[in-house]
């Protein structure tokens, strides 16, 4: 049986944002350890994993692992009815019927919203990721997640064909790290540098640099990740010139999200 | 433009 409670539906309501645009559906594996969602999208560019340990949840269980396919826009719908302190139960019965039950219950009316989801088939999900060897990434950059959204949005604005298609190069040179893009005439740099910490202590700008590297990012991939910026206030990027980038936001002390995508190469 | 690497060599089904 598999029987979860959160009390406050911020938490999944922030996580299907983050990902619902990007991906369509997801692998949702529940285990004893907690949630493990998987999705990648249907071009294979971007994939998304994310870690909810069942210390997240305010009742968590799991008494054998269970791993389904779920939609996940039919979800963000559904979620987007919930109001943020609506208590969530996820139920899955022992017959495997192929489908579980989310429940949104108001704690002020009382009101009991219930959705079952089908299961669906994914896009090959889930796979198995590696922890790719620190020592393999050339520079790594943690942020402010909101400073990273605000980047985001910046380059979009300027971008030759809005979101669609725009390449976003990231450079990290010694202490700074720099965001370009080029415009219908003309070229766009943000530069951000290292942060002294005793200034700002709680939103650093901390860079890492092995060598120096810059590569290309498609700038739409890069927005749709940073909506992870819900779910944490910094945002760790690793980059490399040989392995998946991955952007990653720390939940609390309870978990994580994940997106990895590959550079744009020159043919 | 540059183009797109697709993730699949990283990853493998479970």
């Amino acid at each position: 049986i598999l029987e979860l409670r959160l009390v406050q539906a911020t938490l999944f309501k922030n996580v299907l944002e983050a990902i619902s645009d990007l991906f369509s559906k997801a692998n949702f594996d529940f285990s004893g350890t907690g949630l493990e969602l998987q999705a990648m999208d249907t071009s294979h560019v971007a994939l998304v994993a994310l870690l909810l340990r069942a210390e997240a949840f305010n009742h968590y269980l799991c008494d054998r692992d269970l791993s389904m396919g779920l939609n996940l826009a039919d979800m963000a719908k559904a979620f987007r009815c919930a109001n943020n302190d609506d208590i969530i139960t996820i139920k899955a019965e022992e017959d495997w019927s192929d489908t579980v039950t989310f429940t949104f219950e108001s704690p002020e009316d009382g009101e009991i919203s219930i959705f079952d989801f089908d299961f669906v088939g994914t896009n090959g999900v889930p796979l198995e990721i590696p922890e790719f060897p620190e020592s393999e990434y050339q520079a790594k950059v943690r942020m402010p997640s909101a400073k990273f959204m605000r980047i985001c949005k910046k380059l979009s604005s300027f971008g030759d064909s809005g979101d669609r298609d725009t390449v976003v190069i990231i450079s990290v040179d010694k202490e700074c790290v720099n965001f370009f893009t080029r415009g219908k005439t003309g070229t766009s740099t943000i530069v951000c540098r290292q942060t002294q910490t005793v200034d700002k202590p709680k939103e650093p700008t901390l860079i890492e640099m092995k060598e120096q590297v810059s590569l290309a990012f498609d700038l739409r991939y890069m927005n749709s990740f940073s909506k992870g910026s819900t779910l944490s206030d910094q945002v760790t990027i690793s980059l490399s010139s040989n392995l998946p980038a991955v952007f990653e936001y720390k939940i609390a002390e309870t978990g994580y999200i994940r997106y990895y995508m590959l550079p744009r190469i020159e043919e | 433009k540059p183009k797109q690497q697709v993730l699949s060599r990283f990853f493998s089904p479970k």
